[in-house]
C-alpha cells in the first residue's frame, strides 16, 4: 500500500532565478524511512 | 492450517503407534512423512522468496551505486492485468480473517513479523488478543510509540514507510514514478479536483486584471493558464507563492498500516476510484505504468492553514480496503458488477459544506486492511 500527499506550503519564487527558493523544507529523502508523527517538513516565516 | 492440523493429527498416531509397541515400517501412521506435494510447494516457495530477496539486493545495489529505475514492462506485468487481482484480494482476505486458535495465535504473528520485521514490542495488546492475522495486521500499538512532532510549523508523515518520491510540483504538475515515466496528480486526485482550481485561483485573480476574457474560465487548470498566458504567469511568479508539493510513502507488509492526520485540516470531500489492485511493490513500480493511477484508493481532500491538502491512500493485491474512520460505512474492494471498468469514482462531500470534518494532527484517519 502507498500513501501519496500533496499541499501547499509556503514557497518564495523569483523571476531572475529558475529555481524556487521555497520557504518550505523537507525533512526527508528518497528512500527514508520514515515513522507516523515524524516530521516530513517544516516551514519558516 | 490444513497442514498444522495434518501435523498434529499424524504426530498423535505415531505417539500412539509407538505407544503400542508397533514397529511396523509401513507409511500407514509414519509421523515424518510429508506428502511429497506439500514438500515441493515448500520448496518452491522458498525457491521463489530466495530469488526476489536476490533480486531486491540487486535493486538496492544499483541505486547504492547511483542507476535510476527505469520503466521496463514485463511479460509479468501483461500476465498481471489478467489475473482476477481482485478475486485474489478479496479471497486472501477470508483467509486472513480465519480465526485461529489461542494456541496457535502468538506463533502465527510472530512468524509473520520475522517474515516482514515488524516490531513486536509495539503492539497494544499480547499476541494471542488478535484472534485472526487481519487483526494483528491492522493492529493498534502502545502509547508513545509514535510521538507526534510538537512544531506547530511542521507536517508530520501520516503513516508508517519508506520515502519513494518528495519534491515540488512544477509546471507539468506530475509525479515521476520512475525516471521517465511520470503520471499527472489530477489523475491520481480525480479530474474534478480542488488542485488546479485552488491553485488557479490566485493567478486568476492577476489574470482578470490585465485579461477579462479569462475570467469566465474558471475551471482551467493551471497547466492551461500556464499555456495560455506564460507573460502573465511570469509576472505573478514574481511574488511570494504559496507551492504545491508532494510526498509519496510505501508501506511494507510488515509495517504499522494506520494513516493519521499529517496537519491540523478540514476534510471537505472524499473520492473512491475503484479500479484495479496491482501489487504495489518497487517491481510493480518498474514494470507497470500508471500503477497509482490505475489502483483503487480513496482520496481526501480538503483546507489547511497554508491552503489545499489532499491525501491518496492507495490499495493493493494483499492490501486491498481501506477503511475510513471518519466515513465507516465506506466500502472498498468490492466485487465488480459490471465488466468495464467504471471510470467516474465516486464523491462525498462532507457536511456542514465548506467546514467538512475537521482533524487534529496525529488523529487516526484510516487503515489499510487485508483483501
Amino acid at each position: 500500500s502507498t500513501v501519496v500527499l500533496v499541499f501547499q506550503a509556503p514557497a518564495l519564487k523569483k523571476q531572475e532565478d529558475e529555481a524556487s527558493s521555497s520557504e518550505f523544507k523537507f525533512c526527508v529523502e528518497r528512500g527514508d524511512k520514515i515513522r507516523m508523527g515524524e516530521a516530513l517538513g517544516r516551514w519558516h516565516d | 492450517l490444513f497442514f498444522l492440523r495434518k501435523l498434529h493429527t499424524t504426530t498423535k498416531q505415531a505417539g500412539a503407534s509407538i505407544n503400542g509397541g508397533g514397529s511396523s515400517s509401513d507409511s500407514k501412521g509414519n509421523p515424518f512423512l510429508v506428502p511429497g506435494a506439500t514438500v515441493a510447494t515448500i520448496l518452491m516457495l522458498g525457491a521463489l522468496h530466495a530469488r526476489r530477496m536476490y533480486s531486491d539486493k540487486k535493486i538496492v545495489e544499483a541505486r547504492e551505486s547511483g542507476i535510476e529505475l527505469e520503466i521496463q514492462p514485463d511479460v509479468k506485468a501483461k500476465f498481471l492485468s489478467m489475473l482476477p487481482l481482485r478475486s485474489i484480494s478479496r479471497f486472501w482476505g477470508s483467509v486472513s480473517s480465519t480465526e485461529l486458535p489461542v494456541w496457535l495465535r502468538p506463533y502465527a504473528h510472530r512468524a509473520w513479523a520475522r517474515a516482514f520485521h515488524s516490531n513486536l514490542e509495539e503492539a497494544a495488546l499480547p499476541l494471542d488478543q488478535y484472534a485472526s492475522l487481519k487483526d494483528f495486521f491492522v493492529r493498534t500499538l502502545k502509547e508513545g510509540s509514535r510521538p507526534i512532532d510538537s512544531d506547530p510549523r511542521s507536517l508530520i508523515s501520516p503513516v508508517d514507510g519508506t520515502v519513494i518520491r518528495v519534491g515540488e510540483l512544477k509546471e507539468g504538475v506530475l509525479i515521476e514514478q520512475v525516471k521517465g515515466f511520470s503520471y499527472s496528480v489530477s489523475s491520481l486526485l480525480g479530474a474534478g479536483s480542488f488542485l488546479p482550481l485552488m491553485a488557479a485561483s490566485d493567478i486568476q485573480e492577476d489574470i482578470s486584471c490585465q485579461e477579462n476574457n479569462l475570467r469566465d474560465e474558471s475551471r482551467k487548470s493551471w497547466w492551461r493558464i500556464s499555456l495560455a498566458s506564460p507573460k502573465l504567469r511570469e509576472s505573478s511568479s514574481s511574488r511570494p507563492m504559496k507551492g504545491l508539493f508532494y510526498c509519496v510513502i510505501y508501506l511494507r507488509p510488515g509495517d504499522y498500516h494506520r494513516i493519521h492526520s499529517p496537519v491540523d485540516w478540514n476534510v471537505l470531500l472524499r473520492r473512491h476510484f475503484s479500479g484495479r489492485l496491482y501489487p504495489v511493490n518497487e517491481r510493480a513500480t518498474r514494470t507497470i505504468k500508471n500503477l497509482y493511477v490505475e489502483n483503487e484508493r480513496v482520496v481526501l481532500e480538503g483546507r489547511w492553514q497554508e491552503g489545499y491538502i489532499a491525501m491518496a491512500a492507495i490499495g493493493a493485491t494483499n492490501i486491498g480496503s481501506i477503511e475510513l474512520f471518519i466515513e465507516p460505512a465506506l466500502k472498498t474492494n468490492q466485487p465488480r458488477k459490471k465488466l468495464l471498468q467504471s471510470e467516474a469514482p465516486e464523491e462525498r462531500v462532507y457536511e456542514p459544506e465548506g467546514t467538512g470534518v475537521m482533524l487534529k494532527k496525529g488523529d487516526e484517519v484510516a487503515v489499510f486492511n487485508m483483501g
